[in-house]
């Protein structure tokens, strides 16, 4: 299917011949009749440069308001953005209206990403107390040991 | 209604952006 | 009802309305100046001609009509490739969603989900500040536990130190050397007891 600018270009251009077939010399010099009448010749010469004049005002001012607002470039990147959501049939997502609900999604990523993250470093300081844990129970082991090896020395002392 | 229409296209358009680039300053300040 | 084709807007940076509005105004200037400049052309070229019966007002009869006519055509016209133009190029399809909003296709979240996320996140913190704080105290003991195991090693080696002492002097147990002195004390005893009486 043609692009969107080719679709801008024809229906401009289409236009623009309707418009020059509707304002038609006959009319132009039925119009004009008395003037017709006397300069046959310089009423078609007006006439043609009424036309050219009008036809290249007219894509002037066209090509300006594609310059403007970059429009050759927006039809572009929106017939692929368009081309991209062909087998997309429902309905798809539009503000809500509310923004504090729409910027919510955009937050969801991030967060998730956070959220992972956070599940992680939890996960890592868990393992790494798990294994500190142990080693404090190891000590107190130790140290109740070394407490009962001391109260035996002494009681034999004693 | 028409700058209206296009004052509020432009913010959907560009404030999630800025945002979310606040949150994520957040986000990592915080995981710093 | 006005449809303000606002995701367009989005998409454009202009509504596609304004777009076409600036288009009519523009072509109708021109429509307008150049028959202003067509009767100008004629009533110049007429200057040519002082005998003719034709009036500047006929003229400008003239161009209103043909103006009258081709305005009527311009505006059937325009109308007609604004329909065109608004439908098929201006306009963004309604399964078609811009990429800044895909977000919203892959992550569509409620409220609530959207809570419990945040809710999950804190939780989340506050079991690793609870774990971090856990890990320090933790920390902090297995520091205190060095010193308290380092002062009771030093006990048990005042107590071999002791016992090498013992060992040093030919006393290997000591108890069985402090009760073999206990009895030489005591046999001692008796002796010095025995020669006292003697000595009296």
């Amino acid at each position: 299917a043609p692009g969107r600018a080719q679709v801008f270009a024809a229906v401009v251009d289409t236009f623009l011949e309707k418009l020059v077939t509707a304002g038609s010399y006959q009319r132009f010099a039925n119009c004009y009749r008395s003037f017709y009448k006397l300069q046959p010749e310089m009423t078609r010469s007006i006439y043609d440069q009424l036309v050219s004049q009008l036809q290249t005002s007219i894509k002037e001012e066209i090509q300006e308001v594609k310059d403007e607002g970059n429009l050759d470039m927006l039809f572009n990147s929106l017939d692929k953005i368009v081309e991209e959501a062909k087998d997309h049939k429902e309905p798809a997502w539009r503000p809500s209206g509310i923004p504090e609900e729409d910027v919510r999604s955009a937050m969801v990523p991030y967060l998730l990403k956070h959220r992972s993250y956070l599940r992680k470093v939890l996960k890592e300081k868990e393992e790494e107390n798990r294994k500190v844990a142990e080693s404090v129970l190891a000590g107190r082991e130790r140290i109740a040991e070394l407490q009962q090896l001391i109260q035996a020395r002494k009681l034999a002392w004693q | 209604f028409d700058e209206l229409i296009v004052e509020t296209a432009t913010k959907r358009k560009q404030w999630p952006k800025k945002i979310l680039m606040h949150a994520i300053q957040t986000m990592k300040a915080e995981q710093e | 009802s006005v449809n303000p084709m606002a995701y367009e807007a989005q998409f454009f940076g202009f509504t596609p309305q304004t777009c076409m509005l600036r288009i009519y105004t523009a072509f109708q200037d021109y429509l307008f100046e150049m028959m202003l400049v067509v009767e100008r052309v004629i009533l110049k070229k007429l200057d040519g001609f002082p005998g003719c019966k034709i009036s500047p007002c006929q003229i400008r009869k003239s161009t209103e009509k043909f103006l009258l006519f081709m305005k009527d055509h311009f505006d059937k016209l325009f109308s007609k490739m604004e329909e065109v133009l608004l439908q098929l190029v201006l306009n963004i399809p309604e399964n078609v969603i811009l990429p800044e909003d895909k977000v919203h296709e892959q992550y569509p979240y409620t409220k609530e989900q959207f809570q419990a996320l945040q809710e999950e996140i804190q939780q989340l913190q506050q079991q690793y500040r609870a774990e971090a704080s856990a890990g320090q105290a933790l920390q902090a003991e297995l520091e205190e536990q060095k010193a308290v195991r380092a002062e009771l090693e030093k006990i048990l080696q005042w107590f071999d130190g002791l016992d090498n002492i013992c060992r040093e002097h030919g006393t290997s147990n000591f108890k069985e050397s402090f009760a073999f002195l206990t009895q030489n004390c005591k046999k001692l005893q008796a002796v010095l007891k025995d020669v006292e009486k003697k000595s009296k």
